[in-house]
């Protein structure tokens, strides 16, 4: 299916390839910046899936208390012809409820956003009933997938919600990530 | 299935991305570089769709007539949660049987990656012969989706070939692209 194919897709052509490669990459941003990522428990990848799979290209759009930071340095791999193809994590300030910052790293699961624009694509033959189906399928088949990986393990938390929560008033997603 | 999810994926996600901006990068690499890319009809993503999913992450290895030259400028997009994601398209040099330059911005579908390593994970449940059935139906879904495409006409060309030639010593790739 759908979602079974981006599944594996996003983890063979992805996580599997960047995960392994995230500590190096926090400790060097550490070391010129201050040691700002402490507690080894945030040195993961947060993977954010909306199951209404509502994307935001821009963060603090969703959640004020979220505010991009910085990127990690970037992976740069030699892959299926395109010379030092970069493969870059964001990292985030996140403010609690008492407005102290935490730091994550941070982003969507890309794939919801090509699940949500087929199902805006005519052509595409994909229904929004289609949609959710196959999001929860994503959801699942990537857990089973990531479950079951040695490269990737503890190095990642998959952050899934509805996604119509109104994150604006309630701060909703910053919470969510600081549970 | 899992093609038509790819194949969507890869259009919605990256070449509705990349190719209408694919001329400006070329001008502007022309203006810097004694204008190299003369011939407009080489002003396209040559896409390499080997049907045995067989990619090379260095075409040199292919066929020694084609050798990297250089990557265009990058294109980076806030997209999904990481900030300035990038984009980046190489440029080869591909000999012809005269070994005369000529130069061409090259990638195989990456999608293809994809369904050769699902192939060779058990747990993917996706068999060799599965393999074969969903490339070709990758092509054909690809293939109809950008000749419906406003904005990637004339930008590409799909290079569709059987995978298993012995391109070293017939240089069967860079007469193929020459043609
Ligand atoms: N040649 C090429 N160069 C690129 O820069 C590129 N970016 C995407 N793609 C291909 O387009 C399609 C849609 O991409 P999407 O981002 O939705 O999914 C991507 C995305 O969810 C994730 N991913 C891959 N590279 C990155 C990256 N650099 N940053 C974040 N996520 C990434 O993993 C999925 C599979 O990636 P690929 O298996 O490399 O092929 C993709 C895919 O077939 C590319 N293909």
């Amino acid at each position: 299916g759908v979602a079974h194919g981006l599944a594996w897709s996003y983890y063979l052509g992805y996580l599997k390839l960047v995960l392994p490669e995230l500590e190096d990459r926090i400790k060097s941003y550490n070391v010129s910046h201050g040691n700002l990522l402490k507690h080894k428990e945030t040195w993961r990848l947060h993977i954010l899936l909306p199951l209404s799979c509502s994307i935001f290209d821009n963060l603090a759009d969703v959640d004020s208390n979220i505010e991009f930071l910085d990127n990690l340095s970037e992976l740069q791999i030699n892959r299926a012809g395109i010379k030092g193809r970069s493969y870059k994590h964001s990292l985030y300030q996140v403010l609690d409820e008492d407005k102290r910052p935490h730091y994550c790293i941070l982003e969507y699961a890309t794939p919801l956003k090509s699940l949500l624009e087929m199902s805006k694509e005519a052509s595409a033959e994909f229904t929004k009933e289609d949609r959710l189906e196959q999001t929860k399928l994503f959801y699942r088949t990537l857990k089973d997938i990531l479950d079951n990986s040695q490269e990737c393990r503890g190095r990642f938390r998959l952050v899934i919600y509805d996604g119509r929560e109104d994150s604006g008033k309630s701060h909703f997603l910053s919470k969510e990530l600081l549970r």
